[in-house]
C-alpha cells in the first residue's frame, strides 16, 4: 500500500477555490 | 501583492477565510520557495485559522512555520524516493 500519500500535500494553486483536505469540516 | 488584514477575514466565513490566507500565504512563499508555493501552502492551510492569523500579524511566526513545512516536505519526498528505489 501507501499509494495514499503520493499526492500529498495537496497545492494551493492562487485563483482556485481551495478545496482544502476532506474530513477537515463536513 | 496580496494584502489581508484581520479585520477582513472577521467578516468572512471559515472557508473563505482559508482561501484568503491561502492566497496571501501563496504570495508570500512565492518570493521565498517558488518551486514549492503550492505545496507549502496547501500543508500550511491546514494549520488552525487562530494560528494563521497569528502568522498573518507576526513575520517570525510565519517564517518558522514556512521553515517547519519545507523540511517536513523534504522528509516526505527523500521517504517517497527512497521507497521508489526499493
Amino acid at each position: 500500500n501507501g499509494s495514499s500519500s503520493v499526492n500529498w500535500p495537496p497545492e494551493f494553486r492562487p485563483g482556485e477555490p481551495w478545496k482544502g483536505y476532506p474530513n477537515i469540516d463536513p | 501583492k496580496v494584502s489581508l488584514t484581520a479585520s477582513m477575514l472577521a467578516s468572512a466565513s471559515p472557508q473563505a477565510q482559508k482561501q484568503m490566507l491561502g492566497e496571501w500565504l501563496f504570495s508570500l512563499i512565492q518570493t521565498m520557495h517558488p518551486a514549492l508555493a503550492g505545496k507549502i501552502t496547501g500543508m500550511l492551510l491546514e494549520i488552525d485559522t487562530l494560528e494563521l492569523r497569528h502568522m498573518l500579524e507576526s513575520p517570525e511566526c510565519l517564517h518558522t512555520k514556512v521553515d517547519e513545512a519545507i523540511a517536513v516536505l523534504q522528509a516526505h519526498q527523500a521517504k517517497e524516493t527512497s521507497q521508489q528505489a526499493v
